[in-house]
C-alpha cells in the first residue's frame, strides 16, 4: 500500500485562501505549502483526515515554544527576582489593558507584583494604569504624565529589587516603529532598566492586535532592533480576526507567542496554545 | 514595487505583440501579490485583478515602450478611481446642534480623533463644538477625552452613571441649551460581534438621531477591515470613515477593501497623535500608498 505523496489543486487552493483570509501573509503561506508539499511527498498520506492533520503539523512548527527563562504558566518559577517585563507595542494594542490582566494573573497564582507607569506622553495613560493596579490589587510606581519615561522604568526596576517583587510589568507609550525618535527613547528605557538590575528588562513582549495586517512584520523587525523582543501577546481575539501574523513572526524572528488577549476584563488572558490557535484557523 | 515587478514579469513576454490570456497571468498574479500584501482583502483583490484583467484585454499595454510602467499606472487609476473624490466635509444640521457619532473597534483612535474633529471644526469652520464622553466602560476614557479637551479650550459633557445613551441625549440637550452648533459624540470601542455593544451604539444612534456617523479604522488593519465596516455599516448605516495613524508605515489595503465592500467615502485620516494631525483624504496619495 502506497498512499497519496502530492496534494491536489483544489485543497492547496482552499488553504491558501484559508492562510491569507487570516492575515498570513503571502510569503509565509508560500512557505507553509511548500513545507506541506515536502512532508507529503516524504510522508504520503490516506484520506483528507490525515492530509488535514499534517496540515496544522506543519503550521504548528513555525510556532516557537515558551522556554524555562521566560515562562509562559503564571506558576511557573521566575528564574530572576525580580523578573522584569518590559511592554511594548505601537499604539492602541492593548498593552495596558494586558499589564493589567497579567497582574492579576501572576498575584492569582502568589507574585508579588510591581507596575511601571512608564507611559508618561500620551492623556490619562497612568490614570489608566492606576486603575489597573487598584482592580488587580498591586502597587504601582507612577511619576505622572510628562515624566522622564526612563526614569519611571528605572525606579520601577529598584523599586521591585528593594521591595523583593517577584515580577515587575513596565507600560510604556504606544509608539509607531517608524519614528526613530520614539524607538531611540524605547531603546533608552531598556538601557536604562539594565543600569540597576542585572540583566533587566528580562523579558520584552510585544503586544501585537490580532486585527493587524502584514505591517505586524514591520514592526516586530523594528521593535526587535530597538530593544530585542523575547515574546509577542495577540490581543483581540474574541473578535474575528485570527491574528496570523503571529506565525511568520514567530518563525522568522523565533519568539514564541506567551498569551492572548480575549476580552477587555481583568480575566481576559490565556496562556497561548499553538495547537489551540492553529484549530482556530481552520475552525 | 509593483513597477518594476510589472517590468520583470514582462521581461518574459518580449516578442509577444498582443495580450493573451496565457501571457497576461504572470502579471496578473504580480498586482494581485502586491494588494494581498498591502493588506487588501482576498476576495477584494481578487475581483480588483479581475477588473484590471478585463481593463488590459486587448488595450495594447504590450505594444509599448515601458508596459511595467503602462500597466502600473492602469491599476493605479483604478484605485483612485475606486476610491472616489478628495473628502473631508461633514454634514450640518439645519437646526443646530449638529450631532456626529464617532464608532469603531477598540483603539482605533476615536478618542483621539474626536478631539481632532473638535480643534478642526472650531478652528477651520468656526463652530462652538460640544464633546460627549460617551465611553463609560474604558478606564479613564472620560479623563482621556477631558484632557484632550482642555488643550484645545473645548468642553465636555460627562456623567456619573455608567449609562452611554443618556451621556449622548443629555449632552445635545446642553448643547441645545447652550447655543453650542456641534455635539461630537466619542464612543466606547467595541466588537461588531459583541450583540449587545452594537445594541448600544445602535440607541444611541436611535436617542439623537446623529447628522453625521463617522467610522473610525485603524489603517494597519488587515483581511479583517471587511467583516467589522459590514457589520457596523449594517447597524449604523454611517456616512463616512476615518482612517487613523497613516503616520506608520502601512500600505493600508484596508481602505480600498472597505471602500469596495461598503461604498462610504473616506473623510478624514489621521496622521499622529496631535491634535492638530488630521487631514483630508486624498485618492491618490492612498493609491501611491497601496501600490507600495
Ligand atoms: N475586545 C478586546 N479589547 C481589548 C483587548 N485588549 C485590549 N482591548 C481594548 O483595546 C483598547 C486599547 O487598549 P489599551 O490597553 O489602552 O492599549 P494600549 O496599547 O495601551 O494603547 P496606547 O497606550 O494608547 O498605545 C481598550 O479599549 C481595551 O479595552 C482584547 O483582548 N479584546
Ligand atoms: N501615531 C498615531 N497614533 C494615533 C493616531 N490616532 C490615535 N493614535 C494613538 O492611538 C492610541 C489609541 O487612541 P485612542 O484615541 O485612545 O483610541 P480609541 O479608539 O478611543 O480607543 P478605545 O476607546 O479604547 O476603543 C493612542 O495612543 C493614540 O495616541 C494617529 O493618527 N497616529
Ligand atoms: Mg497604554
Ligand atoms: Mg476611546
Amino acid at each position: 500500500f502506497v498512499g497519496k505523496d502530492t496534494v491536489d489543486d483544489e485543497t492547496l487552493d482552499e488553504l491558501e485562501e484559508i492562510l491569507i483570509t487570516s492575515d498570513v501573509g503571502v510569503k509565509t503561506t508560500i512557505e507553509i505549502i511548500k513545507r506541506i508539499e515536502k512532508r507529503v511527498a516524504r510522508d504520503k498520506f490516506v484520506g483528507q483526515a490525515e492530509l488535514q492533520a499534517l496540515l496544522r503539523e506543519e503550521i504548528v512548527t513555525l510556532l516557537q515554544e515558551n522556554t524555562a527563562d521566560k515562562p509562559a504558566a503564571f506558576d511557573a518559577p521566575l528564574p530572576n527576582k525580580p523578573h522584569v517585563v518590559l511592554i511594548v507595542g505601537v499604539n492602541g494594542v492593548g498593552k495596558t489593558t494586558t499589564i493589567g490582566k497579567l497582574s492579576y494573573m501572576y498575584k492569582a497564582a502568589g507574585k508579588n507584583v510591581l507596575l511601571g507607569a512608564a507611559d508618561t506622553f500620551r492623556a490619562a495613560a497612568v490614570d489608566q494604569l492606576k486603575i489597573w493596579s487598584e482592580r488587580a490589587g498591586v502597587p504601582i510606581i507612577e511619576q505622572g504624565q510628562n515624566a522622564d519615561p526612563a526614569a519611571v522604568a528605572f525606579d520601577t526596576t529598584a523599586a521591585a529589587k528593594s521591595r523583593g517583587s517577584d515580577i515587575a510589568l513596565i507600560d510604556t507609550a504606544g509608539r509607531l516603529h517608524n519614528k526613530k525618535a520614539l524607538m531611540d527613547e524605547l531603546s533608552k528605557i531598556k538601557r536604562v532598566m539594565s543600569k540597576v538590575v542585572e540583566g533587566a528588562p528580562h523579558e520584552v513582549i510585544l503586544v501585537l492586535d490580532a486585527s493587524t495586517g502584514q505591517n505586524a512584520m514591520q514592526q516586530a523587525k523594528a521593535f526587535t532592533q530597538a530593544v530585542d523582543i523575547t515574546g509577542l501577546a495577540l490581543t483581540k481575539l474574541d473578535g474575528t480576526a485570527k491574528g496570523g501574523i503571529v506565525i511568520g513572526i514567530s518563525h522568522e524572528l523565533n519568539v514564541p507567542v506567551k498569551y492572548i488577549g480575549l476580552g477587555e476584563k481583568i480575566e481576559d488572558l490565556q496562556v497561548f496554545d499553538k495547537k489551540a490557535f492553529v484549530n482556530a484557523l481552520f475552525g | 514595487n509593483l513597477s518594476s515587478n510589472l517590468d520583470k514579469a514582462f521581461q518574459s513576454l518580449k516578442g509577444e505583440s498582443r495580450i493573451t490570456d496565457v501571457n497576461i497571468a504572470e502579471t496578473v498574479r504580480e498586482i494581485r501579490r502586491a494588494l494581498l500584501d498591502a493588506d487588501v482583502n482576498y476576495e477584494v483583490a481578487r475581483q480588483f485583478t479581475a477588473d484590471i484583467k478585463e481593463k488590459v484585454m486587448g488595450s495594447g499595454v504590450l505594444t509599448s515602450v515601458n508596459p511595467g510602467q503602462q500597466f502600473t499606472k492602469i491599476v493605479y487609476d483604478e484605485l483612485v478611481e475606486t476610491f472616489g473624490g478628495e473628502r473631508s466635509d461633514i454634514a450640518q444640521a439645519h437646526t443646530p446642534p449638529t450631532v456626529i457619532l464617532i464608532a469603531g473597534l477598540q483603539g482605533s483612535g476615536k478618542t483621539t480623533f474626536s478631539g481632532k474633529l473638535a480643534r478642526y471644526l472650531k478652528q477651520e469652520h468656526k463652530r462652538n463644538p460640544l464633546l460627549a464622553a460617551a465611553d463609560v466602560y474604558r478606564p479613564a476614557a472620560v479623563n482621556q477625552l477631558k484632557t484632550l479637551a482642555s488643550q484645545i479650550d473645548v468642553p465636555v459633557y460627562s456623567i456619573e452613571q455608567k449609562d452611554a445613551v443618556r451621556v449622548a441625549k443629555e449632552a445635545v440637550s446642553m448643547a441645545k441649551s447652550l447655543a453650542m452648533d456641534t455635539v461630537i459624540i466619542d464612543t466606547a470601542g467595541r466588537l461588531h460581534v459583541d450583540e449587545e455593544m452594537m445594541n448600544e451604539v445602535a440607541e444611541i444612534k436611535k436617542a439623537v438621531n446623529p447628522d453625521e456617523i463617522l467610522f473610525v479604522v485603524d489603517s494597519m488593519t488587515g483581511q479583517d477591515a471587511v467583516n467589522t465596516a459590514k457589520e457596523f455599516n449594517e447597524r449604523l448605516n454611517f456616512n463616512g470613515v476615518v482612517l487613523t495613524k497613516l503616520d506608520g508605515d502601512t500600505r493600508g489595503g484596508a481602505a480600498l477593501s472597505i471602500k469596495t465592500v461598503v461604498d462610504k467615502p473616506i473623510k478624514f485620516v489621521s496622521t499622529g497623535e496631535k491634535l492638530d494631525a488630521i487631514s483630508p483624504f486624498y485618492p491618490d496619495r492612498m493609491a501611491q500608498r497601496i501600490l507600495g
